[in-house]
């Protein structure tokens, strides 16, 4: 799976997501990827993909989540972010998420994420583990 | 407030032992990738415009689980989805089953933007590609050698396996792999 979120100086989001899904998955089998709020979603608080397996992640809703947090509970985004990954299976689901106050954050309970970010701030960063 | 940006490669069981021939194509897309989409952003290109820009370029990269370099599914062939989404309008653009389009992202966001839909699956899909003249291939193009490797160890264990379980290195296959649960949902 490959997924880009993305907020500009005027507060405008979106996200995309993109992928092959499981190997050895039954042909026909549709993953968390194209599933609104489930592998991508964004609204104007936030933008969100995630990536993992695809089944915990429609079922967890992932994305949705993340910005119902914000939305309803006035999460901040790491905090929302934070928040759903834990509460979904470990080694199951990763997320990255920016807002429209252009805060980045991408956690995740597998063992690793192939991840950047770039803030106009000048903050970067490229990691796996 | 300013712009910013984030994208990922897929999450899963990625050892700490990834080998640097496996590391280091992959951190060197994901930094080419990212450059790309801070230049876009300091262009003032829209977000929606951005992220797909970047998706396509990650779905272009063999290395990762998406366009060239997707994984197989149990017959051996490839079946690729994708979906954008604008967060003040809340459109939205999603396909499913697609086996010849080279950029799934590209036709989900004519999905968002030429039909009243949201969501095209399979057929359906294929066929809107063909009507609106996105870049489609014989399906061949997707499948590597590497992901032939992990269908055949997939198949043999059993089992699927998430993003970045590493094929067994045919001299590690000596030994009795440790494969078990872990090991497979990487």
């Amino acid at each position: 799976t490959v997924g880009c979120v993305a907020v500009d100086k005027n507060g405008n989001l979106a996200a995309a997501t993109s992928t092959g899904g499981f190997v050895n998955k039954m042909v026909g089998r549709i993953g968390d990827t194209p599933i609104i709020g489930a592998g991508t979603y964004a609204n104007n608080l936030c933008a969100v993909s995630a990536t993992g397996r695809g089944e915990t992640i429609i079922r967890g809703t992932v994305s949705r989540d993340v910005a119902a947090l914000m939305e309803y509970k006035g999460l901040s985004l790491k905090e929302a972010a934070a928040y759903v990954v834990e509460c979904n299976p470990r080694g199951d689901v990763g997320l990255v998420a920016v807002s429209a106050k252009g805060e980045v954050t991408m956690p995740f309970n597998t063992t690793g994420m192939f991840r950047a970010c770039a803030t106009e701030d000048g903050c970067s960063e490229v990691a796996i583990w | 407030m300013g712009w910013a940006i984030a994208l990922h490669g897929g999450a899963g069981d990625i050892p700490l032992s990834l080998p640097a021939d496996r590391r280091l194509p992959r951190e060197a897309a994901l930094h080419h990738c990212l450059e790309i989409g801070v230049a876009a952003l300091k262009a003032r290109r829209h977000p929606l415009d951005v992220v797909e820009l970047v998706v396509r370029e990650l779905e272009n990269h063999p290395n990762f689980n998406a366009g060239k370099g997707s994984v197989l599914t149990s017959r051996g062939t490839v079946e690729m989805e994708a979906c954008i989404m604008d967060g003040n309008s809340k459109k939205c653009g999603a396909v499913s089953g697609l086996t010849t389009v080279v950029n799934a992202i590209s036709l989900a966001r004519l999905v968002m933007d030429n039909t009243p839909h949201i969501y095209l699956g399979f057929d359906g899909a294929e066929a809107f590609a063909r009507e609106q003249g996105v870049e489609i291939v014989d399906s061949s193009h997707f499948i590597t050698p590497e992901n032939i490797e992990r269908l055949k160890q997939a198949k043999e264990a059993d089992s699927v396996q998430i993003d970045y379980t590493q094929p067994i290195q045919k001299d590690e296959k000596s030994e009795s792999p440790t494969g078990n649960e872990d090991s497979q949902i990487g």
